[in-house]
C-alpha cells in the first residue's frame, strides 16, 4: 500500500 | 529500495557524521544553529513513532535510531556540554523557530493523509523538516567565517532530500508508485530552500575560497 511504502522511507 | 533512496540515506548519514565530527574535533559548535538542531530532533521524534511498533527492516530501524540519538545528542551538546555550549552564538541564532513548529502543526491538522494521530504527526514532521534549515541558513548569512566542516554538513543535509525527490521520480516511473503528495511538495520546497546555498557552495568550491553568503 502507498501508506506503508511511504513509511518505509526515512 | 533504489539507488537514489540509498544514496539519500547515506548522504543524510554523512551529514550527521560531519556535524558530530565538527563538534567533537573542534569542541565547538560555532556557526551551528541550535534551533535547526532542535527542529530536526522534533522531526525525527514525531516521524519515527513507529520505531517500536512496526518493524520494517534492520536497516530501517538502525537508521531511525541513529538519526534520533544523534540529533538529541547534538542538542544536548550545544545546550549542556561545558566546553561546546560556550561556543554557541546565542545572540546570532535568533530565528523564531517556534512559529515554524506552530505553522507545520496547523498545516498537519488541515492537510494530513489520514486524520489519525500518527498520520498527523507524520505530516507534521514532513512539513517541519521542509523549513527546519531556515534558522541555520539565516545564521550562516550572519556568521562571516564559517568553517568548512559546517558548510559540508549543510551541503550533505540539503542533498539528501534532493536525492529523495529523485527516488520518488524513479519510483513513479518504475513502480507506478505515485508516492505521497505531502512528501513530494515538502521535499521540493525543502530542496528549493537550499538552491541559494548550493550556488554559493559551488562558487566557493570552484574558486577554492571560503563560502560566503551575501549579507
Amino acid at each position: 500500500t502507498p501508506r506503508k511504502e511511504a513509511h518505509d522511507e526515512l | 529500495m533504489n539507488i537514489f533512496r540509498f544514496a539519500g540515506d547515506m548522504t543524510h548519514l554523512v551529514s550527521v557524521l560531519l556535524l558530530l565530527l565538527k563538534i567533537y574535533a573542534t569542541k565547538s559548535c560555532s556557526g551551528i544553529s541550535l534551533k535547526t538542531q532542535e527542529l530536526y530532533a522534533l522531526v525525527f521524534l514525531t516521524r519515527y513513532l513507529d520505531l517500536f511498533t512496526d518493524f520494517i527492516s534492520i536497516y530501517n530501524t538502525v537508521m531511525k535510531v541513529i538519526f534520533i540519538t544523534s540529533s538529541l545528542a547534538i542538542v544536548w551538546c550545544m545546550r549542556a556540554h561545558p566546553t561546546v555550549r560556550r561556543s554557541y552564538d546565542r545572540d546570532q541564532d535568533t530565528f523564531r523557530h517556534h512559529f515554524l513548529v506552530l505553522l507545520s502543526f496547523i498545516m498537519a491538522l488541515f492537510f494530513p493523509d489520514l486524520f489519525t494521530t500518527r498520520e498527523v504527526l507524520w505530516a507534521f514532521s514532513i512539513y517541519l523538516e521542509a523549513v527546519a534549515i531556515l534558522p541555520q541558513l539565516v545564521l550562516l548569512q550572519r556568521c562571516r567565517n564559517v568553517d568548512n566542516l559546517t558548510t559540508h554538513y549543510i551541503f550533505f543535509l540539503g542533498s539528501y532530500r534532493a536525492l529523495y525527490v529523485l527516488n520518488w521520480i524513479y519510483r513513479y516511473f518504475t513502480e507506478k508508485h505515485a508516492g505521497r503528495w505531502i512528501s513530494w511538495i515538502s521535499g521540493l520546497v525543502q530542496t528549493v530552500l537550499y538552491l541559494d546555498f548550493f550556488y554559493y557552495y559551488f562558487i566557493s568550491w570552484k574558486s577554492s575560497e571560503k563560502l560566503r553568503l551575501p549579507a
